[in-house]
């Protein structure tokens, strides 16, 4: 996260490769369901043998016995429906829900954030040199409307996207952030109501950031789960 | 130089753990070396098996048993990996099979053996001890007998019958050059040990397993991680790098498999499964066919790579390179890659389109967006079908057609015919014009269990 600060985010996860090290972000969306991007894969029948979701820590590389920490085997990739570039992972056995790891809420179906809602991006991915990071770090954001998106990105903002505002200083998701969650609060719980997709660039100065409107394919995450 | 793990079957993040009857059946070494490890193993008459912990701090467990369910079990633990005994886990054979140590005890005619300790029905001159592998009614070739491990039997009328446990060179059969093979075999045609592809003695190599996880380059077995004719190993002689291994052809294998995977106005990934007809360069240079050896000399004859589609002088990927390619029909250029043939889009053509979100979507399309083809709807293999004409009499659930029973927004869909894949979307698109407006909720939406924050760990954390 460029331009973030450290901070607590217990439904954001961190994918591990077969050498243990991170490469994306997810949210927890159920304590056996993780959702995330899929430009982190390579295809949607990745070989995912080896890859683990860890979670519990807000450090991206915690010495062994920490508390709390938790890594967990995954099983399964499911690719979303086509323009929604999401990826749903089903880990090997439950998430054990305590202080550090909770699930965070979906929203309801083809729901439209309100503009000016203060949202918050989490990930242990690249600062850019603005931030430290072994830790997990936390960026809030307001809502931006697609309208107005729109105007900065000359109509290439689609319906199942949406975007926050930019901020002169550059904030927003870099590499290694991607899959990771957009948690909006409503009263007191938190939504996830964008993945973090890659950018051109990162963390730029006046750009907006854009994400995958979760909310368009809340049906097809209920789906994989039952199904 | 043959290590002492070649005697050993890795499996990475596994461990054994024992059942409670015999937990104190076990040896720990601290602080000695893999190699060490197994040495030491081997030379115990108890130890089958051993359990390498890496983290917190290195430790060698010596097991009595592998990981066959009736004494210890194999569970997943990223700090450790099992290695067990080959000869203990292996369902085949090598040479006359003295060292089989497996679990089959019925013979080729379906006869339950004799126990080993018992001269009831056949008396006989063997004694079990801790090294002969007499084990209870286990098939054993404690003679060397030539046709292979054998047993008395609990029939009188019969003394005793080979079990015919398969030779590991026949147990898996390849097909083509052998790309597939995950089979056992450690040694090479001319009877040489193999060199664990995860070490770099006697020789030095670049197929690293962990950079090849795609090749499965388990332990010392032989693989065909570079598209050779056949698979092959590196060799525990230092004189000798690396030979191909004795490994039997299947039977009758339809020398043209017509696979789904198969494009011909594209390619995908690196194109080694296309199987189009353009046979020039992307500069326009006319491609050497296949069958040729002039103006070059190569070792891609279509009858060994049966499997490659090396027809004509159409633009091929034998060999994993990154492309299709070809030899040049010019003298002073001897390869070049075909990249005027277009990398295919990732999901399949559409072959039909839909209105709305599709719930009244009534075609003949039975494929999925990957090309996968779908399961009937009522019936229940791969998948159990929650979804089924019985569920929803109205939609129209025939055949394996794709059908939008629930109103899903992203379209008709299917169950896949793939087990791995439950359901996925069909390869239909939304007819041109067509699209359906987000509209939020009309109703408050209350949130019981999720997104709760104990936001005190920020302040804590500072």
């Amino acid at each position: 996260i460029v331009g973030g600060t450290p901070g607590n985010s217990p439904w954001t996860v961190s994918l591990r490769d077969r050498k243990g090290n991170h490469f994306c972000g997810g949210s927890l969306v159920s304590s056996e369901w993780v959702i995330s991007t899929k430009q982190c894969f390579s295809s949607c029948y990745v070989d995912l043998t080896g890859y683990t979701a860890m979670m519990g820590t807000l450090f991206r590389d915690p010495k062994e016995g920490e508390p709390d920490l938790q890594r967990i085997s995954l099983t399964k990739i499911v690719c979303g429906p086509s323009e929604s570039h999401l990826v749903m992972l089903q880990l090997e056995t439950p998430a054990q829900f305590n202080e550090r790891v909770s699930q965070i809420c979906l929203p309801p179906e083809r729901y439209i954030v309100p503009d000016g809602t203060i949202c918050e991006i989490a990930g242990w991915g690249e600062t850019k040199g603005k931030g430290d990071e072994t830790v997990l770090n936390v960026a809030q954001m307001p809502v931006l409307s697609n309208k107005d998106c729109n105007q900065y990105f000359k109509g290439r903002v689609r319906e199942n996207e949406m975007c926050t505002m930019a901020f002169q200083a550059g904030v927003g998701a870099c590499e290694r952030d991607y899959g990771g969650p957009l948690a909006c609060q409503n009263s007191d719980c938190w939504v996830l109501e964008g993945v973090i997709i890659p950018m051109r660039r990162c963390g730029h100065a006046g750009q907006p950031n854009i994400f995958i409107r979760v909310s368009v394919y809340v049906d097809w995450i209920k789906k994989v789960m039952e199904m | 130089y043959r290590s002492a793990l070649n005697d050993f079957q890795r499996s990475e993040g596994r461990e054994l753990v024992l059942k409670s009857w015999n937990v104190n059946r076990l040896t720990e070494l601290p602080r000695v070396t893999l190699e060490d490890c197994a040495k030491r193993c081997t030379e115990s008459p108890e130890c089958r098996a051993f359990n390498y912990e890496f983290r917190p701090s290195l430790v060698c467990k010596h097991l009595p048993w592998v990981g066959d369910g009736d004494n210890a079990d194999v569970k997943r633990n990223v700090n450790c990996d099992l290695y067990e005994m080959k000869v203990y886990v292996r369902k085949c054979i090598v040479g006359k099979g003295e060292d089989y140590r497996g679990k089959v005890s019925t013979t080729t005619s379906g006869r339950t053996c004799q126990q080993w300790w018992s001269k009831f029905p056949h008396d006989h001159r063997w004694t079990p001890s801790a090294t002969n592998g007499l084990e209870l009614n286990y098939c054993r070739n404690p003679d060397g007998d030539r046709i292979g491990p054998w047993c008395y039997t609990t029939d009188p009328e019969r003394r005793y019958e080979s079990c015919n446990i398969p030779q590991c060179k026949d147990e898996v059969c390849i097909t083509c050059n052998g790309e597939d093979y995950r089979g056992q075999v450690d040694h090479t045609i001319s009877g040489k040990e193999c060199q664990r592809w995860d070490q770099q003695f006697p020789h030095q190599h670049i197929y690293q397993p962990e950079k090849y996880p795609d090749k499965s380059l388990d332990d010392n077995y032989c693989r065909n991680p570079d598209a050779s004719p056949v698979p092959w190993c590196y060799t525990t002689d230092p004189t000798m790098e690396r030979e191909s291994c004795d490994i039997s052809k299947c039977p009758e294998f339809p020398k043209r498999r017509l696979r789904s995977s198969y494009t011909t106005n594209c390619f995908r990934g690196r194109g080694e499964d296309y199987r189009g007809k353009v046979n020039e360069t992307t500069s326009g240079i006319p491609c050497q066919r296949w069958d040729a050896q002039k103006p070059h000399e190569h070792p891609f004859f279509p009858k060994t790579y049966e499997c490659k589609g090396l027809e004509e002088n159409y633009c091929r990927n034998p060999d994993g390179s990154e492309a299709p390619w070809c030899f040049t029909s010019l003298p002073e250029m001897r390869t070049a890659l075909c990249l005027q043939i277009k990398r295919c889009a990732d999901d399949i053509e559409a072959e039909d389109c839909y209105n709305e979100i599709g719930k009244n979507y009534r075609g003949v399309v039975r494929k999925t967006r990957k090309g996968i083809l779908c399961q009937k709807w009522s019936i229940n293999t791969p998948h159990k079908t929650k979804i089924n004409p019985k569920t929803h009499p109205e939609a129209n659930l025939t055949d394996n057609y794709c059908r939008n029973p629930d109103g899903d927004h992203h379209g008709p869909w299917c169950y896949t015919s793939d087990p791995k894949t439950e359901f996925d979307y069909c390869a239909i698109k939304q007819c041109a014009g067509e699209k359906v407006p987000i509209i939020g909720p009309t109703t408050e939406v209350e949130f019981n269990e999720c997104g709760k924050r104990e936001d005190r760990l920020r302040s804590r954390l500072r």
